[in-house]
């Protein structure tokens, strides 16, 4: 390895990125991509040594010390992009100028991710690598296994698997020492987009986002619904949606719930209930027979804790709400309901009872939620939820809507005026299409 | 064993003195410059860059020279240290 000979004083630095790609061929890279792409880029050199990276509002007025810019041609720093080819980026070593630690990529270049169209561009993720090391104080390495060899030698590999080569271990390592601690993390602020999912295998090279195992929003049956601070959250296995106040749903594809809500175990496979506790605003998740309580989207420590503790018999729950009538926590389970007491902690007596007192509503219910400024309750099963009006619980008969068209943004159901059409290739079976399948 | 075209060579010393390995350019000091002064440049470059030190611009050389890469200088200070050096003789 090679040294600059500068490094940084400090020890937590902050960045952003500045410009995204606006190039024709980059125009598939949103910027969460980006943003995803560079943390994890970032935390390949946090992880070896004690420095931490802290992501930046884009919009914020604060000047962060690395600062990512995609740009072309001349772009006022003395290194001009030289399009497709050629040189592919750089960054400034650290220091007190302010261009110090800045990172330029040339967007005349195709980048690719996570290995697709490998042999058609450049991997953004390894060149981040390599330029990182540059804003951290590393100079070019004559090893041609070094992620800081300065030629391009195609992609290092899954953002998840990739490892630093010993040259680059101990580089780095001379420079900030090594990282006592395993727990001190590459830290993002609440404000930034939650990471894209990135999936742990390399996806067809034909497919420029890989979306192998993504749920269809459409078909409902989400696994838990909750109203977290106003927005509406619907989780179905490893991911989740979001619905913003306005009720605009902020994409149409799920994002992945460990980039988001940290601190859950990682091979869950679907979330029984969640809701935002009243009081503290802690947001409490249930899986199967235990609970963790999140402050903001991170766990706390000490979780999780058997959700018998809340008086409930063991098994778990299908879905809990705050029912904002009384302030009451309540929980489902196949055709029984209890009420809990958050203040004082203690499920309230005379309780199991049927879910059949809340007239119009089935059994087995995905999730409940309070909603809306007049605090309605929803209550949400398969592909249909139904409204209770504001502390009602005889105003839902026969008044069932579509999940799929009012929340999820999907196309109405063809009418019953259209016939199912008959399978040319069988004489017995009749098929139906359905616009959204 | 031919002779590298002169567009090569011309291309070559750009190249060699974008990433450090030659000293700009300076009309007072062209001697910096020679052809011993290339050839050494070019057997650094190549034992960087893991090639066979030829001290010649051949074709694993010119290849290497057109791959993709990192604007930033394998050789940093090389530049400064040799101002600095002149400033001394001086």
């Amino acid at each position: 390895y090679a040294l600059s000979g500068l490094l940084w004083q400090k020890r937590s630095l902050t960045w952003k990125v500045n410009t995204y790609p606006k190039s024709e061929q980059n125009k598939n890279l949103d910027s969460q991509t980006i943003d995803s792409i560079m943390y994890y880029a970032l935390k390949v050199w946090g992880d070896a040594v004690p420095l931490t990276f802290q992501q930046l509002s884009p919009k914020g007025s604060d000047t962060p010390d690395i600062v990512v810019d995609f740009s072309s041609s001349y772009h006022d720093d003395g290194y001009p992009f030289d399009g497709a080819g050629g040189t592919l980026a750089h960054a400034f070593f650290p220091g007190e100028h302010p261009i110090s630690g800045d990172t330029h990529f040339d967007d005349e270049e195709t980048w690719t991710i996570l290995q697709q169209g490998a042999d058609q561009g450049t991997d953004l993720y390894t060149v981040a690598i390599h330029e990182f090391g540059h804003a951290l104080g590393l100079a070019h390495s004559s090893s041609s296994s070094s992620i800081m060899a300065p030629y391009y030698q195609g992609p290092v590999g899954h953002p998840t698997t990739f490892q630093l080569h010993t040259d680059d271990l101990q580089g780095i390592q001379q420079l900030y020492g090594r990282k006592d601690s395993p727990s001190k993390p590459t830290t993002r602020t609440m404000t930034t987009p939650a990471l894209p999912k990135v999936p742990s295998q390399p996806p067809p090279r034909a497919t420029r986002f890989p979306q192998p195992n993504l749920p269809n929003r459409c078909l409902g049956d989400f696994d838990a619904i909750a109203n977290i601070r106003g927005e509406v959250f619907f989780f179905k296995n490893e991911f989740f949606w979001r619905i913003q106040r306005t009720g605009s749903l902020v994409s149409l594809n799920p994002a992945q719930v460990s980039n988001f809500w940290k601190g859950l175990p990682k091979n869950f496979k679907k979330i029984d209930a969640v809701y935002e506790r009243p009081g503290d605003s802690k947001i409490v998740f249930i899986i199967r027979d235990q609970y963790w309580l999140f402050k903001d989207t991170t766990v706390l420590p000490g979780y999780p804790r058997p959700l018998t503790e809340f008086g409930l018999p063991s098994g778990g729950v299908d879905a809990a709400f705050i029912w904002a009538h009384n302030g009451k926590t309540y929980f489902f389970r196949n055709k029984y309901f209890w009420r809990y007491d958050e203040q004082k902690r203690t499920m309230d007596q005379g309780y199991p009872k049927e879910v059949s007192l809340w007239q119009g509503i089935p059994e087995d219910l995905d999730d409940v939620i309070s909603w809306g400024e007049a605090g309605d309750t929803y209550f949400f099963k398969g592909n249909e939820y139904w409204i209770q009006k504001k502390g009602g619980i005889d105003q839902a008969i026969g008044t069932s809507k579509s999940v799929a068209v009012d929340w999820m943004r999907c196309s109405p159901r063809p009418t019953a005026s259209q016939p199912p059409v008959k399978n040319p290739k069988s004489k017995d079976k009749v098929c139906t299409c359905d616009f959204n399948a | 064993s031919a002779r590298p075209r002169s567009v090569d060579v011309s291309k070559g010393v750009d190249w060699l003195t974008r990433y450090g390995y030659l000293p700009p350019p300076d009309p007072m000091t062209a001697q910096l410059q020679t052809r011993e002064g290339i050839e050494e440049a070019i057997r650094t470059m190549q034992r960087f860059g893991g090639l066979k030190e030829t001290g010649k611009l051949d074709a694993a050389t010119l290849s290497l020279m057109q791959k993709p890469r990192c604007s930033l200088p394998d050789i940093i200070g090389t530049s400064e240290l040799l101002r600095r050096r002149r400033r001394r003789r001086r």
